[in-house]
């Protein structure tokens, strides 16, 4: 099963 | 301060249009280049990424840094009250709390303005780091909408699968799946028909198809859609503007 995560656990926060 | 014109209050509003229904409150910054927005959806899911450069208004100006800190959906009332074709003009003093909307018929002698009131607003910025994606398609953005929309009726998930033969957009749900394969063309008379891919590897992500349909809401904006993939990576989805673009940056579905 695929799951959504969030664009922050891509690209670092600033 | 801030003085950009633009012909045809249209412009404005397909663009707010395009991205209402994901931004709550943002700021746009404004210099002499343009006008320039980065804002996460209310769920981190998508980013918005939105270049309006000054060359884009019949005039502009802009002589220091000014940040409009807007609720979009009060941006977005203001705009109904303006005509597609009203000459719109914004306006804002250097540290003002207020940016002041001008729509104008010029045919009618008809000048109406509003003031919208500007908030501050403490915003997450993301790092984009620069990407060489694995793929790239260049199709309609009509077309990309249409074929979306069908497989939203299966499935809450789109699969895209990108590889030399074409690109392939697939959904499974209860009543069954579905899918749709394009392969590259070059339309001569209707260019923005033209399927272009270019491929370093075969990709394959899944994304979800309300995010996704709210994406494709910019297909207004523009007849042609770039789709940037690379594995595992948030897809970058460009629509562009005479001069600028809005871009979303939208993060896959993931294997657990």
């Amino acid at each position: 099963d695929s799951s959504q995560k969030p664009l922050s656990a891509f690209f670092g926060g600033s | 301060m801030l003085e950009a014109k633009l012909d045809a209050a249209s412009q404005l509003k397909k663009i707010v249009e395009a991205i209402r229904d994901m931004l709550g409150e943002c700021n746009i910054e404004c210099n002499e280049t343009g006008l320039a927005l980065q804002s996460l959806d209310k769920s981190h899911i998508v980013l918005v990424s939105l270049l309006l450069g000054s060359d884009g208004f019949s005039e502009y100006r802009c002589d220091r840094g000014v940040t409009l800190g807007l609720n979009i959906n009060s941006l977005a009332t203001v705009l109904r009250c303006a005509n597609n074709d009203d000459i719109l003009t914004l306006r804002s003093e250097d540290r003002a709390n207020e940016l002041i909307l001008t729509f104008e018929d010029s045919k009618a002698d008809r000048i109406s303005e509003f003031n919208l009131r500007l908030m501050d607003i403490d915003q997450e910025y993301l790092a984009i780091p620069e990407t060489e994606y694995a793929a790239t398609v260049v199709m309609s953005a009509a077309v990309l909408q249409r074929t979306l929309r069908d497989l939203s009726a299966l499935s809450e998930a789109v699969t895209i699968e990108i590889d030399k033969e074409g690109i392939r957009f697939s959904a499974e749900g209860d009543l069954g799946k579905g899918s749709t394969h394009f392969k590259p063309c070059v339309d001569m008379e209707n260019a923005e028909n033209s399927i272009n891919i270019t491929l370093s590897e075969p990709v394959s992500l899944s994304f979800n198809l309300q995010y996704f349909s709210n994406i494709t809401k910019a297909s207004s904006l523009s007849s042609t859609v770039t789709l940037q993939m690379t594995a595992g990576m948030p897809a970058q989805i460009e629509y562009k503007l005479p001069s600028g673009h809005v871009r979303y940056y939208f993060a896959p579905k993931i294997e657990d």
